[in-house]
């Protein structure tokens, strides 16, 4: 399952 | 972050500025596509939902306010204050044949099927296109001017400086966004022939880009 990693990219 | 990630994200800032200033400062929007900076701003109001229910950093959340209020001010700018130098006439790009599919898209291919992941997916997706309007419209009137050239090579560079930062993140924490990283790579090929225009014509005869 894919984790948030790049939601803290614009 | 890293430094192809703040580049990237300084190169983002810039174009917009670019764009708004010279709105401003000329009192025109001739040339500019209105219908893709609504698009831009369709994709950071989807995108950025989540300063609702995330806090990640006080960077990443003044970046997002500032982009979205940037945007807004930009369509402000094309559709209010200076909309007697709209070029609607040549504005003409049919924007339901992007959004149609890609909403389709987002619903069919998303990490998980709850609202605020199809519309980070929507936005993903959309701002892979949302340039055609502008490229389209360049392309029908056979020129654009300087600035709007330096705008659309700082759009493109922030796309092209994140394929860097993704392939950096694979290496270094040996994780990648598939969905993010397709729909760059997609986005910035839309760039490469306007980039070689850039280099070839712009920057070497100053002034106007004039398509052959």
């Amino acid at each position: 399952k894919k984790d948030n990693k790049t939601k803290d990219e614009l | 972050m890293n430094v192809f990630r703040l580049a990237g994200d300084v190169s983002h800032l810039v174009a917009i500025i670019i764009l708004l200033l010279k709105i401003w400062r000329s009192k025109s929007c001739a040339g500019i596509s209105g219908k893709s900076q609504v698009l831009f701003a369709l994709v950071f109001t989807t995108r950025y939902l989540d300063l609702f229910t995330v806090f990640i950093s006080v960077y990443n959340t003044v970046m997002k306010v500032v982009f979205l209020a940037l945007s807004y001010a930009t369509v402000y700018l094309i559709y209010m204050r200076f909309r007697n130098s709209y070029n609607s006439e040549n504005d003409t790009f049919r924007v339901e044949f992007l959004l149609v599919p890609v909403i389709g898209l987002s619903f069919l291919e998303n990490y998980a099927f709850t609202p605020l992941e199809i519309l980070w997916t929507f936005s993903i997706f959309l701002e892979a296109v949302a340039i055609m309007p502008q490229l389209f419209m360049i392309t029908k009137t056979g020129e654009a001017e300087s600035i709007t050239t330096h705008y659309l090579f700082f759009l493109g560079l922030y796309r092209a400086l994140y394929i860097a930062n993704w392939v950096w993140r694979y290496h270094t924490e040996s994780f990648y966004d598939l969905i993010a990283i397709v729909s760059g790579v997609v986005q910035t090929i839309f760039f490469c022939d306007f980039f070689y225009l850039y280099f070839t014509r712009v920057l070497r005869g100053r002034g106007k880009m004039t398509l052959p």
